[in-house]
């Protein structure tokens, strides 16, 4: 799955998601990719998050939704990416799970749990393309 | 510290990213930064986890899903198990521009899909048909099913219903199964 957000320079916010799901999934299943506030969420206000790694899982606690609330409330993206899988990780404290948030200032983070070396994600903006990993809980 | 123009991306897919980020230096959308990434991915087939070729089903059958989001409007366009297309991210933003809905699925959403002028073709490639075959032979393993006879975690179905008072599969292997080449 890819998970992307992106604020244009009139500060528009947008988010998507694209997948081909789980391998050898039973057919007709769906993850959270294609989700509102599961797989990406964004709202103009505060900013936008998208999610990856267990579908089934992310979408029972509309992952990205809940870190855009966070925002909301005042957090910036890192804790807001962290509180998030907190509300997962104490359900499934075995679920693989990573997040990328970006406020509407264009300030970003991310979390993960469970996924081995860590979670990378990509960030670009006027400065050069920067690869980023993130250790998981 | 924040900056504006930017994009962020899951995963390493730094060919995605790029590409979004090349419309947003020209002034375009977000929206269309969006659909530049993705649809990146979707070609590159991005770990095999996006687009095409990828992630077969117990069929063998890849089928896609995306979402495409607006901040500003709160529209939002969606497909879920979109088959024989192997536009995704273009098809949910045409869910998105051309109609009130948010979400199409399944072969509804590839008819609709076909009237905006999409390609009807094979998902399949030569890595997924050996994703698959080579599932078949480890027994189908591993697999989603729980609660079900035969035990789904030493045979290939069809499977039945298991009454829960009589055996009960433990579900933790389930969390073995999503790695960074096999995700949502």
């Amino acid at each position: 799955t890819i998970g992307a957000v992106a604020i244009d320079r009139q500060g528009r916010i947008a988010s998507g998601t694209s997948t081909n799901g789980m391998n050898h999934k039973i057919p007709g299943r769906v993850g959270d990719s294609p989700i509102p506030g599961a797989g990406s969420y964004v709202d103009q206000d505060v900013g936008g998050a998208a999610a990856t790694g267990d579908g089934d899982i992310i979408m029972r606690f509309l992952s990205s939704y809940q870190a855009v609330e966070n925002l909301r409330n005042g957090m910036d993206p890192i804790q807001a990416a962290n509180a998030a899988l907190g509300r997962i990780i104490r359900k499934y404290p075995k679920a693989q799970v990573g997040i990328v948030v970006l406020d509407i200032h264009g300030n970003y983070g991310a979390a993960c749990l469970n996924i081995d070396g860590g979670f990378p994600f990509i960030v670009r903006s006027w400065a050069e393309q920067s690869k980023h990993l993130v250790k998981c809980v | 510290a924040g900056h504006i123009p930017i994009i962020i991306n899951t995963w390493a897919f730094d060919q995605a990213n790029e590409a979004g980020w090349s419309l947003l230096e020209k002034n375009e959308s977000s929206l269309n930064a969006i659909v530049a990434a993705c649809s990146k991915c979707e070609y590159l087939q991005c770990d095999h986890t996006v687009g095409w070729g990828g992630s077969p089903d117990e069929n063998g059958e890849t089928t896609l899903d995306a979402m495409i989001m607006d901040g500003v409007t709160h529209r939002i366009g969606s497909v879920a198990a979109l088959r024989q297309v192997k536009n995704g991210i273009s098809v949910a933003k045409a869910v998105m521009e051309h109609s009130s809905h948010t979400m199409l699925v399944g072969d509804q959403a590839t008819d609709f899909a076909i009237a905006m002028g999409f390609s009807k073709e094979s998902l399949s490639s030569d890595w997924s048909i050996d994703q698959f075959e080579k599932w078949k032979t480890r027994g189908c393993q591993p697999n989603y099913w729980k609660n079900v006879h035969p035990n789904p975690r030493n045979y290939c179905g069809p499977y039945k219903p298991q009454d829960l008072n009589e055996f009960h599969h433990d579900n933790k292997f389930l969390y073995k199964i999503v790695d960074r080449n096999n995700h949502d």
